[in-house]
């Protein structure tokens, strides 16, 4: 019940949002209650489910900073069965506004606790840094899912990343395990591309998942309609990665 | 002398230390002093130059937090005339570890002040956030370039950069002028890169450079051997469009 996923890496650019919208909505199309909360400022997951930010009077920032519960953020988004809570811009602030707080890790944690039982799994969608925004997911999380774009730059942040694991595991003591580390933005006709997964299935092993996610425009055209790439270009090669990523998602998820 | 440039976006794999490495490299070739500062926990720009990380004693999270001076961090680059001030993972807590200190936008400012006199151009490669370090960065800087991908999840950070800099003009009373935007990984063959560029034109007018940066794989891999795409592929379409970008750069640094 309601187990906690983050969707992390500190790189930019790497497939964070794009992976959470669309596992989310591809775990939900499995007849699956599905919670996505928005932890980035930037509030791409929120405008790439067509959730409108502007209107909202509340969001994620005040379910950190005070005592307004997840369920009163709940919005429905296009697909069935997925549920979004939402960002603003207000959450820069927030990294500032927690550094003095006794608890100042596990806000989101407590948050969670009230809402487990509604929802069979809960996404969330970090920011591009290992700031005190993540540091809450990570700890609120049963495990982590990491997308990494088969480049250079993205093999360097990986040490910070698994630092960061190691030291919320040892003063949480909280397990955090890897459930999968994700190829995103896979393009096969490049030497680069392969040469960088070999060097990350031979560090990572068994935890980079099978299901790889090709680059495809498509993926890129999606949010600007406010929809998952299920519902915008259902039969496109990254629907069906994304359909097969949920389903190894489950597998790897039931013996963790 | 010593203009400072800040490359600055929160949105995270837009093309900021690509750009930071490739037209300090470009600029250095036209018989200019010029000093990069790596500003990202990450240290791309660091690596990505072929300079060491893990050897490094000290960086510039040393001279943001005690008396280290710019000075004595300075290291050589493989490009003549180009120097850096490297990054390493202790500046993940400078964010943390600067909140209460009384001038803690200005530090960087306030070292730079005593180097400006010995570089033609200071560049700074900032985080994917609008954190006390891209602060430190934008109060230190003379103007901003803006690197961009012609994404839609792109358009959505503007505003937010632009409130940022609105503060940071308010609050210092420093004029920090827009020096451009720059279109970054621009796929001419698709429709979403051609509507997203015409959105940016609009929006921006004139501060949107003439140059475009094409997606080219050749960028991708330079950093893989410690190399600005000038001496990794000089005849590549890459290193020709960040060449025109320092020519375009001097002509609008003038008229600032
Ligand atoms: N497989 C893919 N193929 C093509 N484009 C993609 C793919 N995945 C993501 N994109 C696009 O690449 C850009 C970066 O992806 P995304 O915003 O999901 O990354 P992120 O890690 O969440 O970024 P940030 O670090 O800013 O939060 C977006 O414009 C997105 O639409
Ligand atoms: N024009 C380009 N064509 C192809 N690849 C590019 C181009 N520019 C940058 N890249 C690659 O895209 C990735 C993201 O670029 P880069 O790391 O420079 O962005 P960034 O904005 O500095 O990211 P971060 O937000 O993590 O600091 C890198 O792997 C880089 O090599
Ligand atoms: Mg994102
Ligand atoms: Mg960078």
């Amino acid at each position: 019940m309601g187990k906690v996923i983050a969707v992390a890496n500190q790189k930019g650019g790497v497939g964070k949002t794009t992976t959470a919208i669309n596992l989310a909505a591809s775990l939900a199309a499995n007849e699956l209650r599905i919670l996505l909360i928005d932890l980035d400022p930037q509030g791409n997951a929120t405008t790439g489910l067509g959730v409108d930010k502007l209107g909202r009077e509340q969001s994620i920032y005040d379910a950190l900073i005070s005592d307004v519960s997840l369920e009163s953020l709940a919005q429905r988004t296009p697909c069935e069965g997925l549920i979004l809570i939402p960002s603003d811009r207000n959450l820069v602030a927030a990294n500032l506004e927690l550094v003095d707080a006794p608890d100042r890790e596990s806000r989101l944690r407590q948050k969670i606790a009230s809402i487990h039982g509604s929802y069979d799994y809960i996404l969330i969608d970090c920011p591009p840094a290992l700031d005190l925004l993540t540091l809450n997911a990570l700890v609120a999380a049963d495990a982590i899912l990491i997308p990494i774009q088969c480049e250079f730059f993205a093999l360097e942040g990986i040490s910070q990343l698994l630092d960061t694991i190691a030291r919320v595991r040892d003063s949480f003591s909280h397990d955090l395990p890897i459930l999968g580390v994700l190829l995103t933005m896979y393009d096969d006709r490049t030497n680069l591309t392969r040469q960088v997964a070999d060097d990350l299935r031979d560090f990572f092993q068994k935890q980079v998942f099978e299901t790889v996610i090709p680059r495809s425009i498509r993926l890129a055209e999606a949010p600007s309609h406010g929809l998952p790439i299920l519902l915008y270009d259902p039969r496109s090669k990254a629907a069906e990665a994304y359909i097969r990523l949920a389903k190894e998602f489950l597998t790897r998820e039931r013996v963790l």
